[in-house]
């Protein structure tokens, strides 16, 4: 350790090239053949570098690839509205997003609550995740489908007209993970298909 | 919405969400 | 002046939300509960990390964290239960809480915080849990569903607290007077003990690591020469040898990664003033207290040294 008067060290005996010299010194010629036969190699470190893209991409026709999204969308039980003419290659989405209700955590801080804990559900929860799919060319014979998170509606219209409350603060704390998880659903029904 | 390639049947989905004055980067990992 | 310098962390600690520990910008990598666990070990390692947040997407809710606790559950069913081979290659995420009551271990209970409220908070939450690792979880305005902002570990804690407090130059009183660590009852193995017999004294013990000795003629006891952590059960699994009885602890060890930074070791003649400075720069999950021929007499743990600063 290179600070001052300290005794603090690391364990030479620990380091993986050490400790591999140590356990074949203490073999027989046997041992060691079992050892090699055993695939007991360092699990290797190297990471392949996740590649990340936006959206998805296709090489099909426009025309094919908006077909394919409105027939997954329509597997998904999903709604959308009717394009207009200026904006043929954007989707706006509407998913009833139903799972279990959440529960208001008397105490937010019990994170992991066992199952059998009953959940009384809350009320008033948008229960319509809006999201809108657009087409974009990359260039010729190379497009991207991107997907963006709309945001929360109720199915019932009445409840719409109740205004959003803390809109300016609505997007710094909301969880993307239904978004994310309609997302690859939507992605697998793709990869299905195709 | 970036994704990855799917590979073993295992799907990634990332988005970029703004918490406060930090941003996180989201990843979910699915099965297909 | 150790009394003044640690009184003036704490009112630093007080005064730090678990959001002020945060990056500007950083990851986080959550798993859908309907994952295999074997996928979900890839993607762990793949991303380097040892444990993440659980999603569970027909409920839409975060289902606790996956740690490597998980992954001996996993091996302690198997052999349990070695005619369930198959089970173990298809088990998913969700099932781990049912491989947790066939083993007969109480579930992970996972504390977790509010971002806001304050880091001393979570400290206290972790030390109570006996948890290294806590979720912040808020909720989304919208929808009232949780959200897991990140998850705070105390090494990143203790680091954040080594970084940002001056006063740790000032905590000079060695260890020996301290009283900080485990000197007593320590359960040690052989380089020879078969890796099983160590997966079972991380449970039945409820530690993260064995220290390993090294073998003597006379059977007196040996010196320090490795530990086996709890997050090499994860390579274990990812190499398929956990079905191999007979593999020593000392074979398994040969599956750690080349860039295993080593096993850190003090004396009780070290002070805490050192002892962060060196988790400045390096990331420590323990230190081995041996005496200069390389005895072992104690171990000193994060949780050890956050409930000193925290509590005394």
């Amino acid at each position: 350790s290179n600070v001052a008067n300290s005794t603090i060290a690391i364990l030479p005996s620990s380091l993986p090239q050490l400790h591999r010299a140590y356990i074949m010194e203490h073999l027989t010629p046997e041992q060691q053949q079992v050892i090699q036969s055993k695939n007991l190699t360092p699990l290797s470190t190297k990471k392949s570098k996740t590649r990340w893209h936006f959206g998805i991409r296709s090489r099909s026709y426009p025309l094919d690839v908006m077909g394919e999204i409105y027939r997954a969308l329509q597997n998904l039980g999903a709604e959308w509205s009717k394009p207009s003419e200026e904006e043929l290659w954007t989707i706006r989405v509407r998913w009833k997003y139903s799972p279990a209700k959440p529960t208001v955590d008397a105490d937010l801080d019990d994170f992991h609550k066992p199952e059998e804990e009953e959940e009384e559900p809350v009320s008033n929860t948008p229960d319509m995740m809006k999201m809108q799919i657009q087409l974009f060319q990359l260039e010729p014979n190379n497009y991207l489908v991107d997907f963006k998170f709309g945001g929360w509606e109720f199915s019932n219209p009445e409840e719409n007209k109740a205004g959003v409350e803390g809109e300016d603060d609505e997007m710094s704390s909301f969880s993307a993970y239904p978004f994310l998880h309609m997302a690859t659903r939507l992605i697998m029904e793709l990869a299905v298909n195709s | 919405l970036a994704t990855t390639s799917i590979k073993h049947n295992t799907l990634a989905v990332a988005s970029i969400v703004r918490y406060k004055q930090k941003y996180s980067t989201q990843i979910l990992y699915a099965p297909l | 002046e150790q009394q003044a310098a640690l009184e003036s962390m704490r009112q630093f600690i007080k005064s730090k939300t678990s959001y002020d520990v945060l990056p500007v910008s950083y990851r986080l990598i959550v798993l859908d509960t309907s994952l295999l666990v074997k996928k979900s070990l890839n993607i762990l390692l793949q991303n380097n990390v040892v444990s993440a947040p659980l999603w569970n997407s027909t409920k839409s809710k975060f289902a606790g964290l996956l740690t490597s606790t998980d992954f001996i559950n996993v091996i302690q069913y198997y052999f349990q239960f070695p005619t369930k081979m198959d089970l173990v290659e298809s088990l998913t995420l969700d099932g781990l809480r049912d491989i947790e009551r066939a083993i007969g271990v109480a579930p992970m209970e996972t504390a977790s915080i509010h971002p806001f409220k304050s880091l001393y908070d979570a400290c206290l939450k972790m030390i109570s849990s006996k948890a290294r690792r806590i979720p912040l979880v808020d909720k989304d305005l919208k929808t009232q569903r949780e959200i897991v902002v990140s998850v705070l570990t105390q090494y990143r804690i203790l680091k954040f607290v080594s970084l940002n407090c001056k006063e740790i130059t000032r905590l000079n009183i060695p260890l020996k007077e301290l009283n900080i660590g485990t000197y007593e009852g320590l359960s040690t193995v052989s380089m020879s003990t078969p890796v099983m017999d160590v997966i079972h004294l991380l449970t039945s013990r409820n530690v993260s690591s064995v220290p390993i000795l090294s073998e003597t003629q006379d059977g007196s006891q040996g010196t320090l020469i490795n530990v086996y952590e709890g997050i090499d059960v994860l390579a274990l699994i990812k190499g398929g040898i956990y079905n191999d009885l007979s593999l020593s602890v000392g074979e398994a060890l040969l599956k750690r990664p080349e860039d295993f930074e080593g096993v850190f070791t003090c004396t009780l003649n070290d002070k805490l003033s050192t002892i962060l400075e060196i988790i400045k720069k390096n990331r420590v999950h323990r230190l081995f207290v041996v005496d200069d021929q390389g005895f072992l007499k104690g171990v000193v743990t994060l949780s050890d040294i956050l409930q000193y600063i925290l509590l005394g």
